[in-house]
């Protein structure tokens, strides 16, 4: 474990942290796509299918246990809570994640580094993960007030990865034989489309003003 | 040392 990883998973824990602290608190979920939300939950799922077969540390699987738990309790606000689901903006989250979830698994069945059932899921989900955002950034784009919560709560989840891959570089020059390409390009891709969401919340924070994405 | 298959990041 070194401190890139480290800070990348702690800043992945404060973007969800975040969202149920919004979503719990204000009993609002107004600017989050559920799209982007069922979609990371399927990436926890088909990603942590060895959290009871392989043991790596205490710190791994409490870290998963709160990944799987608390994206599941977040869809289950989003389409269950009576309250919550009042600020849910359906109209705009039309995103047709189908069309992310079926081109992830037919890559992932042609490359892969293993073809076992479980190397075939986990690296399912990193390719979904590298665009399970976009319909989170397609609906930020439609909606024209981003409240400060969704925006630090993206904020937070495009960081955690570009922290990942400092410490992809890092663990690159220290381990002999550590090269990953699929995590690598998957997590590079993820990263560029934060790209100009970067770009405009860095801008609007510079300049104190509210944060609006172009149309 | 876990396998190499084994993915010790999350």
């Amino acid at each position: 474990m070194n401190a890139f990883r480290l800070a990348g998973d702690m800043t992945h824990l404060i973007s969800v942290l975040v969202l149920l602290l919004k979503i719990h608190t204000i009993k609002s979920c107004a600017g989050i796509s559920l799209k982007t939300q069922e979609l990371y939950a399927l990436v926890f799922a088909t990603r942590y299918l060895d959290i009871f077969t392989d043991f790596i540390s205490l710190y791994n699987t409490v870290m998963k246990l709160i990944f799987l738990g608390s994206s599941f309790s977040i869809v289950w606000y989003m389409r269950r809570h009576k309250l919550v689901q009042r600020s849910y903006d359906k109209d705009h989250d039309t995103f047709r994640h189908q069309l992310l979830v079926l081109p992830c698994l037919i890559l992932a069945l042609l490359i892969h580094e293993q073809f076992t059932f479980k190397e075939v899921m986990w690296t399912f989900s990193i390719y979904l993960e590298a665009v399970a955002i976009l319909p989170q950034l397609v609906l930020l784009q439609r909606t024209r007030n981003i409240d400060n919560l969704t925006g630090q709560y993206v904020f937070f989840l495009g960081a955690y990865r570009s922290l990942y891959i400092l410490n992809w570089i890092y663990r690159y020059f220290t381990e002999p034989h550590y090269v990953h390409w699929i995590t690598w390009i998957s997590g590079l891709v993820q990263t560029l489309l934060y790209a100009d969401f970067f770009y405009y919340y860095i801008s609007s924070w510079k300049n104190n003003v509210k944060l609006t994405l172009p149309a | 040392l876990a396998p190499e298959s084994v993915k010790d990041e999350l």
